[in-house]
């Protein structure tokens, strides 16, 4: 029984905190962190055939290359990523936030595409192009 | 010109919402520089001239294009539909070297005529290797040929035969000097592509493009060395035969990791 006070007052110290937290940083407001400039991944297609390439490139007709977009603000959206610079960068920005920027929103993993062309008017070639596809975003 | 996190007059750039900046459309010129850049970015600085559109049609039915297009829709498959059997016949070695590929490039076959020379009864296949990439490393290279059974001159064609691919060496006075390459049995009765191993020779051309003077490729009935014919006597189709059937050659290339771009 003993414990189980210790456990809630514990607890109950706990969540005043975290309210406290809450009240004090914008950052960490769920209204600020769930608006439409919170750092993610954003639709972008780049279309070879609206690009007037489709005589030239055979395949594909374009691919979905995505972006990342928007403002680091803490905490993060949980598949979100962010390096342990960018915390800290966040944190001295609070501090100081003339003088030091937010990090930056940017791809944290990338996938390559293939893309299949005329050389010339007679030889095709098959490329990989890494690096080309955003597969997630995070804050660095 | 501002990057992430930049700051401007004590407003810092994130993102693109640089909020000192008015946005605008950008002009057709600027428009045109900027799909500039992307073709810069993939290797490929110049615009496809306008007068060629459309023509990529009848031309993706030729074998070549064929070729890679189906490599391409079969990287895309997924595992289980992947294994099922394409038309070209890819062996192990060839679904080994696609795996490992970052560049597979295809090149068309030309009568590329010297004057002097004497083709006698085999046929001379001179391939554009001139656009090879630098700097990259090549897997393999293969010349692919199709037999054709109703293209065989008579029922005596379409039995067993030896195919054997040279590199023409010299040609002095009309007299050629050849080496040898690689060779494959055309079993008989058996329709469809065949495939020798050119790898030595584009190695040679790419090294010494002087020294490009195509391949000689010999035909001979399995049992009868001695008896050369004419490939196209036994159903293999030229260069000028059905567009999806015109040989070709493919090289598998892994990238090095340098990449070399035009000077924007």
């Amino acid at each position: 029984a003993k414990s189980r006070q210790k456990r809630d007052a514990k607890r109950k110290k706990k969540a005043e905190i975290s309210s406290l937290d809450y009240r004090s940083n914008p950052y960490t407001d769920p209204q600020i962190q769930y608006n439409s400039r919170t750092c993610k991944i954003q639709t972008l297609y780049v279309s070879f055939r609206d690009l007037q390439w489709q005589d030239w490139i055979i395949a594909p007709d374009g691919y979905d290359a995505y972006y990342c977009s928007g403002e680091c603000n803490f905490p993060l959206n949980a598949h979100m990523n962010a390096t342990n610079h960018a915390i800290v960068q966040t944190l001295v920005h609070l501090v100081n936030p003339g003088k030091v920027p937010k990090p930056c929103c940017a791809p944290t993993k990338l996938s390559p595409i293939s893309v299949l062309y005329f050389l010339d008017e007679s030889n095709v070639i098959l490329k990989k192009y890494k690096n080309m596809v955003v597969k997630s975003c995070g804050c660095h | 010109g501002s990057g992430c996190s930049e700051r401007t007059s004590g407003l810092y750039v994130d993102n693109g919402y640089d909020q000192t900046v008015v946005h605008r459309v950008i002009t057709q010129r600027e428009k045109r520089e900027v799909e500039h850049e992307i073709l810069n970015l993939l290797g490929l600085p110049d615009r496809p001239p306008k007068h060629k559109a459309n023509s990529a049609g009848p031309q993706v039915k030729r074998s070549a294009p064929k070729f890679l297009l189906d490599i391409y829709r079969n990287g895309l498959a997924d595992e289980e539909s992947r294994e099922h059997q394409t038309e070209f016949g890819l062996s192990g070695q060839d679904l080994r070297a696609i795996d490992q590929s970052d560049v597979i490039m295809t090149f068309a076959a030309h009568n590329h005529h010297v004057p002097s020379v004497r083709h006698e009864r085999g046929k001379r296949l001179w391939f554009d290797v001139s656009e090879v990439p630098e700097n990259e490393h090549m897997i393999n290279a293969e010349l692919r040929l199709y037999r054709s059974l109703d293209q065989a001159k008579s029922a005596k064609n379409r039995g067993a035969f030896t195919l054997t691919a040279y590199r023409v060496l010299r040609l002095e006075d009309g007299e050629r000097e050849l080496q040898y390459i690689d060779a494959v049995n055309a079993t008989a009765g058996r329709e469809g592509w065949l495939s020798l191993n050119v790898s030595e020779a584009l190695q040679y051309w790419v090294a010494n493009p002087a020294g490009n003077r195509g391949l000689y490729l010999s035909v001979h009935p399995a049992d009868r060395q001695v008896h050369e014919m004419k490939p196209e006597d036994i159903g293999v189709v030229g260069f000028r035969g059905v567009a999806e059937r015109q040989p070709f050659m493919v090289a598998f290339f892994k990238s090095s990791g340098i990449r070399s771009r035009a000077a924007a």
